[in-house]
């Protein structure tokens, strides 16, 4: 079964998409069999990955609805180890729809329990919420990787996230993990950035990863090319951090 | 009757808090009444003027479930002329309390008429999302504001959330009006902001406001010592942007 990862911060713009997009590519790029699930009705990594569909195109409301097979749903990128699952517009009326329903937090959970076992990551893009779409990525994944900020209310919804995570833990999904949190658009010039830092260190130590994404430009300029910064632009800061931040995740993934 | 506007982007991290704050702030400090709601379970609005709440305070989640009147959820600020509705834990679990109640778009519209008429304007900062609270805030008020940032992510959405604003005009809120699009944490040293700021001057012009919200630690700084920027430092860049916001803001009022 591949490692399930889901990419999660109820916080707002805090490098989700892009970590989800540049994670999986890197991850992919090592010849691995990467799934990106776009989760958030935004639809952001699938258009930073240069993906449009048109209306007859199905993607992953349809897989959570039952109304498609994963073959179905599931389109290459330019990276050939690499597949993405894509968010549609119908995918923001699915909250409100799922409500209702038994087991609604399981939905993608039962989707995903016919995966193809050659993949051996799955990476998963939520909103930035703590709806029905947040809570089955929750439920269906093995670890949770929390993209940061290093500014006050990116630190400040941090505790309450976490508590969330360990709540989920004691009932929807006994086996979640927390992959790590991730410092993002670091800028080691302010003492903003590394005094939140350093409390972060100081209260989270045990989940904060060793690499670090340096704020970069080209990062934020990959997803109007539509592509994974390792194809925008690899010699870039950005890309060196992503793949840094693959070859930590792939290694802790032998541990756990 | 105030001025209600709100302020949302479905768009996470594109500076919704930070503008409500500052353009709350501003307005008030002028000498007007105004209102400042945070309608986010985050409650980023709350802890940004430094306002903690312990369990037996109430707040705008009481106020939407009827169980508080206006003064009971009401907080005076820093500002003699700006009060505060906060946002409470609580609020996190509504959006699905409230989907099986009738009439679930109107409960803010509701509670705000009974509002004291000397208020003369009400901001009401959002989550980024399209749920029930947005769909609440875009219900009671008069106009939207939307900040975006100058990225790709950005501008993307921006379309598609202003087609849901008309969409709801011809539905819940026939009066709704977009107050204007302002650019938030703007970088005119990037080529990317230039040609986005471009792309939605010419996509968007008539929507689009003068004021132009540049990237500003000190913006990013203030929350964490609980005020707003005019008075944690009001000889910044960013303090000046949001007094100039304010002076549209209100000038636009006079017209419309
Ligand atoms: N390290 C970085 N350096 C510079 N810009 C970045 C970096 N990471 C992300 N960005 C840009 O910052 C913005 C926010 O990032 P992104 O959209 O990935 O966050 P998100 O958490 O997915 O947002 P949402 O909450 O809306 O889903 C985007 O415009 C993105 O291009
Ligand atoms: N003009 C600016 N210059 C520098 N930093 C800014 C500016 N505006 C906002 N910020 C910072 O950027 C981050 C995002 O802003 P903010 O939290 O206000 O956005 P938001 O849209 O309310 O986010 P959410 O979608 O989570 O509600 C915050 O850490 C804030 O302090
Ligand atoms: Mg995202
Ligand atoms: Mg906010």
């Amino acid at each position: 079964m591949p490692k399930i990862i889901c990419v999660a911060n109820q916080k707002g713009g805090v490098g989700k998409t892009t970590t989800a997009i540049n994670l999986s590519s890197c991850i992919a790029l090592t010849g691995k069999k990467v799934l990106l699930i776009d989760l958030d009705p935004q639809s952001n990594a699938t258009t930073g990955l240069g993906l449009y569909l048109n209306d007859s195109q199905m993607g992953i409301y349809d897989l959570i609805a039952g109304d498609a097979e994963i073959e179905q749903v599931t389109y290459p990128t330019a990276i050939n180890t690499l597949f993405i699952i894509p968010s549609t517009v119908d995918l923001a009326g699915s909250e409100v729809e799922l409500v209702n329903q038994e087991n609604r937090e399981l939905k993608l959970k039962k989707a995903l329990s016919k995966l193809d076992s050659r993949y051996e990551f799955v990476v998963i893009d939520c909103p930035p919420s703590l709806g029905l779409l947040t809570l089955n990525a929750l439920t269906a994944c093995n670890s949770v990787l929390i993209p940061t900020q290093c500014e006050y209310y990116s630190m400040q919804g941090l505790g309450r996230f976490i508590q969330t995570i360990k709540m989920l833990k004691g009932s929807l999904n006994p086996e979640l993990k927390i992959e790590g949190i991730l410092l993002t658009m670091y800028d080691g010039r302010t003492s903003l950035a590394n005094q939140v830092r350093e409390q972060i260190r100081k209260y989270f130590k045990k989940s904060l990863l060793g690499t670090v994404i340096p704020r970069n430009i080209r990062l934020s300029e990959a997803p109007s090319h539509g592509k994974p910064i390792v194809l925008y632009d690899n010699n870039s800061k950005g890309a060196d951090s992503y793949i840094e931040l693959a070859r930590e995740i792939i290694a802790r993934g032998k541990k756990n």
